[in-house]
């Protein structure tokens, strides 16, 4: 479960940066 | 009132710069939202897949059957490098980013 929260947060923010 | 007159009209080469940039969008030929067919075929199947592990490579091959695992493995790796999915229990279950 710490592991898919983990992979979650970073996907989260290569997504942020992406649409910045 | 000379100058008002001269204040108040709109120079042309401006209004014509604004009607170039609003052609920008062009045929079907441009990828949606930067994504090609395949890949936004794979984001699609992903974000449709209820289960909280994601969905397996196996059952998108099983759904995408006239995709090969290839392109079903090149489209999974470039989606997640752009963060629109990730990895769960292991490599081979996906979960989409933004469908929670």
């Amino acid at each position: 479960r710490e592991r898919i929260r983990r992979n979650k947060e970073a996907a989260r923010q290569l997504l942020a940066q992406r649409n910045v | 009132r000379k100058d008002l007159m001269s204040a108040s009209r709109v120079p042309p080469s401006f209004s014509a710069g604004i009607s170039a940039m609003g052609g920008h969008g062009g045929g079907g030929s441009m990828p949606v939202n930067g994504l090609s067919a395949h890949q936004s075929q794979v984001l699609n199947l992903i974000k449709s897949c209820p289960v909280p592990e994601g969905m397996s490579l196996q059952e998108l091959k099983l759904q995408l059957h006239s995709m090969s695992m290839s392109t079903i493995k090149q489209a999974v790796e470039f989606l997640s490098n752009e963060g629109h999915i990730y990895s769960t229990v292991d490599d081979d279950h996906y979960k989409s980013t933004d469908n929670e």
